[in-house]
């Protein structure tokens, strides 16, 4: 599974993600990327979020929409909102990761697998890869 | 003027025993080469929607990922892929599901967004709109590498099941 988010200098806040999926799925198996809320959210009075994980869980806590709704309707951070949902997730059993961008162009990752393959820049020349 | 991007190429048991140097050294490329798509838009005033759908483009053509090319491979030997994009301040989205022609899913995603009354379209429907809509089209064999073609045979001597897999190949 692939994605990004965005903040751009109007403001606005975008996400995206793309994924094939599980190797060895069936019966017309779908995980969270394509549903929306779940694996892809993005919201201007909160936060956009791409993800990657155990796709039924993350469809099951609905994490996208959570981590918006959290940061919209209690003013927590990205950090303490995107911390907690992944928790949830993980209560369900399921690991894996999220990108998330604030409206104010915060950004941060967070991640409950040993990797994830990510990258940022942003207009204060901040630019960093990791892996591990 | 403030502007930001952060990508991801997945997550997973991905550690330096499983992940070689030369992989390690291909996958920090493509992440730059994203990086690079996106904000080439940003930093001239873009839109986060093309940035996002940019940077996204790259790396569904990199075989390294779990997208587009080099995805992961159904129990029938098939790529079948998944793609949604969301804009912030109208919050329309699009995405699609189960889609096996279109070489970039997240562009079909976008079209769906951006050209239908709809937010989710699924299987040969999909297929369907992204011909209608004149998007790039790919055989269903450019999406399959033999590293996916190996994961699966590897499965199914192993008799695991995907969600096994999944934490295993991503």
């Amino acid at each position: 599974t692939v994605g990004a988010v965005a903040r751009d200098m109007a403001g606005h806040l975008a996400a995206a993600t793309s994924t094939g999926g599980v190797t060895g799925k069936r019966w017309g198996r779908i995980g969270d990327s394509p549903i929306i809320g779940a694996g892809t959210w993005a919201d201007d009075r909160a936060c956009a979020v791409s993800a990657t994980g155990s796709g039924e869980s993350f469809l099951r806590v609905g994490v996208g929409h959570e981590i918006a709704a959290r940061i919209r309707l209690s003013g927590e951070s990205i950090d303490t909102a995107t911390t907690a949902v992944l928790a949830e997730v993980q209560g369900l059993g399921g690991t894996g990761g999220v990108i998330v961008v604030g409206a104010g162009g915060h950004a941060a990752w967070h991640f409950t697998t040993p990797g994830m393959y990510r990258a940022r820049t942003d207009s204060m020349n901040r630019r960093e890869v990791a892996i591990f | 003027s403030r502007w930001s991007l952060m990508i991801h190429g997945g997550s997973g048991i991905i550690t330096p025993d499983t992940l070689s140097a030369e992989g390690e050294a291909r996958a920090r490329a493509a992440l730059d080469r994203a990086l690079n798509a996106g904000e080439a838009i940003l930093a001239t005033g873009g839109s986060s929607l093309d940035a996002v759908e940019a940077a996204v483009r790259v790396l569904e053509d990199d075989p390294h990922f779990n997208a587009g090319r080099g995805s992961a491979l159904g129990l029938d030997g098939t790529a079948t892929l998944d793609a949604a994009i969301m804009a912030g301040d109208s919050r329309a989205a699009g995405a699609v599901a189960g889609v096996t022609r279109t070489r970039h899913p997240v562009s079909l995603a976008r079209r769906v967004m951006d050209e239908s009354p709809h937010v989710l379209l699924a299987g040969a429907g999909a297929d369907a709109f992204s011909l209608d809509q004149g998007l790039e089209q790919a055989r269903p064999d450019w999406f399959v590498i033999p590293e996916r073609v190996y994961q699966l045979a590897a499965m199914k001597r192993d008799s695991a099941d995907a969600f096994d897999v999944d934490m295993k190949y991503g």
